[in-house]
């Protein structure tokens, strides 16, 4: 069984992408075979990964046409972890998409042969920071949501937002089975009080939705993308990646994997 | 004369918000009349300044229906500073707007009438983290473009793609005369090569387009929108307060402004 997992919140620079390529990466490594796609026309988690950003090689031209998504596959440098790129072309979907038909269900359609060719355990898809036709996408194709969320007062007026909106895809039929998988705390940074009490304020409003591991501020892994790699592989032994790892764990034990 | 200058950057979190409420403030303490648009279904500008978030509040309904904005600008606590605030309707925007005639310029049309009024000598409008419907009718409506961008490597690849951007709707014929005010660098840290290495590539990409002024990483300026109070107000004295007036000095000058 693959387990899809969308990487969404409409507040930007909250840290979906640092916490996509790191989780993917993490899960890689334990070993898990796992497909990263890059649904956001900025291709930060193309560029984070070393991957060039070229022309027609993201997931565009299948959701606009119907193409397969195999020949979009790329391979990482890291193992077991691969690839559906993006690139500027994407930017058009957001005015395309809506103008055809099932233009919800498009990825979901592309995704399924990929999901029953049992080729990866896991699927982590990064989204744009807008609940625009893209995100929509992703929420409609996956099986859970993970919401990483910076520890600062903007983030926190969001994550309302962001709720009712998985309850409205869930609840108005386009993904019945569609859950949160859980809110991830970032960028906490433990001198100043704002970190703390905004952790605080999410762990008292989501409970147990939040996860146990949270991710530090951390200067290496903002270094990491603009060498092209993970930070299990920049950094290997810092503390960004110790904690991506420890979430890594986390999710796995939520997804009922052994 | 009246100058609207949209504050925009697709890539989340660097700061548009957090320029455009302490940017807004610092003028209006010059002392200029000032009006913030938030034009972000996130509504950080609006709770950012205390304002509370109300259904039916925003622009959302003079875009889809063409009513007058001036019943929806509000007093904010800050002298000088009025606002037209946001709220969760304006996420039907992006899907409903498309669909009507004129849809790039009903903003421009909306705000002609305030700015043939002689009421505000500056409009600041707050665009969401994306290149969508909202942030192109800033950009039609603009005069100038003042793009915030985080000291760091992901934000540094978004710039080349909002640039083009800028220049499609100049060349385009969209709004002839729009051009960058400036980009202004935030979050500096001033003990991490990362920060030193970003602004440096910046300046060599972009020149005299980058402001003198950087905006430091300050923690009280994370800490005011949650008192929804702008910094020269929560923190008079402190680093972030100071950046933005001599942001605001600076925008004046390239503003032609005595
Ligand atoms: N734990 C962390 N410590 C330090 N810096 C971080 C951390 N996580 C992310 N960053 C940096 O913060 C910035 C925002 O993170 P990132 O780009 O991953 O967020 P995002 O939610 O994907 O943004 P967007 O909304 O634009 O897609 C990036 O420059 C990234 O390198
Ligand atoms: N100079 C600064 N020092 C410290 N924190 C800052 C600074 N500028 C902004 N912040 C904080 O960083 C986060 C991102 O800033 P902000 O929300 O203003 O960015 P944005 O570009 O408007 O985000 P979005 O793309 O979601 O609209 C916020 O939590 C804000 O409080
Ligand atoms: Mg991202
Ligand atoms: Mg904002």
């Amino acid at each position: 069984q693959t387990h899809f997992i969308a990487v969404a919140n409409q507040k930007g620079g909250v840290g979906k992408t640092t916490t996509v390529i790191n989780l993917a990466a993490s899960l890689a490594a334990q070993p898990r075979k796992v497909l990263l796609i890059d649904l956001d026309p900025q291709a930060n988690a193309t560029s984070g990964l070393g991957i060039e950003k070229k022309p027609g090689a993201s997931v565009y031209p299948c959701l606009i046409n119907g193409l397969s998504l195999k020949s979009k596959i790329r391979r990482t440098s890291v193992r077991n972890l691969d690839l559906l790129p993006s690139e500027m072309d994407l930017c058009g979907a957001e005015i395309e998409l809506p103008q055809l038909e099932n233009h919800l269900t498009r990825l979901r359609d592309l995704i399924n042969p990929i999901r029953q060719s049992g080729r990866y355990d896991i699927i982590l898809c990064d989204c744009p920071p807008s609940l625009g036709i893209l995100t929509l996408n992703a929420l409609v194709a996956a099986d859970q949501v993970l919401v990483p969320s910076q520890c600062e007062y903007f983030a926190l007026e969001g994550l309302t937002m962001l709720n009712r909106l998985i309850g409205q895809v869930r609840d108005g039929g386009a993904n019945p089975s569609l859950t949160t998988l859980g809110i991830v705390m970032t960028m906490f940074n433990n001198s100043t009080r704002l970190s703390h009490q905004v952790v605080d304020e999410v762990r008292k409003h989501f409970g147990s939705q939040v996860f146990d591991a949270v991710i530090p501020r951390n200067t290496r892994l903002a270094e990491a993308p603009s060498h092209g790699k993970a930070a299990i592989v920049y950094d290997p032994n810092g503390a960004g990646t110790a904690a991506y790892s420890v979430l890594a764990e986390e999710v796995v034990g939520r997804l009922g994997l052994n």
